[in-house]
């Protein structure tokens, strides 16, 4: 919720705070998947395996509200803002570059929260399909997302031809943020 | 002294998710 701790805590126990606020994050993907027409109809083997795949991803899309590219600043939690130089000098450099690069395309397209919302399901059952046993049938749920997103979008955007195509180009983007960034460690206390 | 378990980003996702659907079973 805040990157900037009171002097008494160590830099060890800040990492440890920056770890575990991916925790309630990822509770949340998980529930959100659990909301998506269809996903329970997969195999729970496959819902497992498309989480692991996809909620980096899922992730990425939801903070992208948290930055402001032209001002190149993000607001944590606690409402604060903060810049980028700022953070940079306690050590969240290349993670938060690439978030604001892919902040700065996803938000230039303008879409409502439905949108978002929609485009995060058609993320998370994009994911990388090794380890999936029922491939035709999360197959077949890509699909039907997809077909509802392009519908939504289109309906809203008649004369806009260009922006659901603009929109697919954004899922590899998030592959490669998924391969550069998710071996990022980080350090849990054990009690 | 502290002990630190250190993982990747990654790994804790999928640790979470594990726990979330075992917990659920």
């Amino acid at each position: 919720s805040c990157p900037v701790a009171p002097a008494s805590r160590s830099s060890q126990e800040v990492w440890e705070s920056f770890s575990q606020c991916f925790t309630p994050a990822v509770k949340e993907v998980v529930e959100f998947a659990k909301s998506i027409p269809g996903f329970q109809m997969l195999s729970q083997h496959d819902q497992v395996m498309l989480l692991k795949s996809g909620t980096f991803q899922v992730l990425m899309v939801r903070f992208c509200s948290l930055f402001e590219p032209k001002e190149r600043t993000v607001t944590f939690l606690n409402g604060q803002t903060y810049s980028l130089a700022s953070l940079r000098a306690l050590g969240m450099g290349s993670l938060l570059d690439a978030m604001f690069d892919f902040s700065e395309k996803l938000g230039s397209l303008g879409l409502e929260q439905d949108e978002m919302a929609l485009f995060m399901a058609v993320v998370l059952v994009s994911a990388d399909r090794s380890g999936i046993v029922e491939v035709g049938a999360v197959e077949q749920l890509q699909e039907n997302l997809i077909k509802a997103l392009r519908s939504l979008i289109t309906s809203r955007r008649p004369d806009d031809g260009t922006l659901f195509p603009k929109l697919l180009l954004r899922l590899p983007d998030l592959r490669t943020l998924n391969n550069q960034h998710s071996e990022k460690l980080l350090a849990f206390r054990i009690d | 002294p502290k002990t630190h378990r250190v993982m990747t980003l990654a790994d804790h996702i999928s640790h979470i998710i594990t726990q979330d659907f075992a917990r659920n079973q």
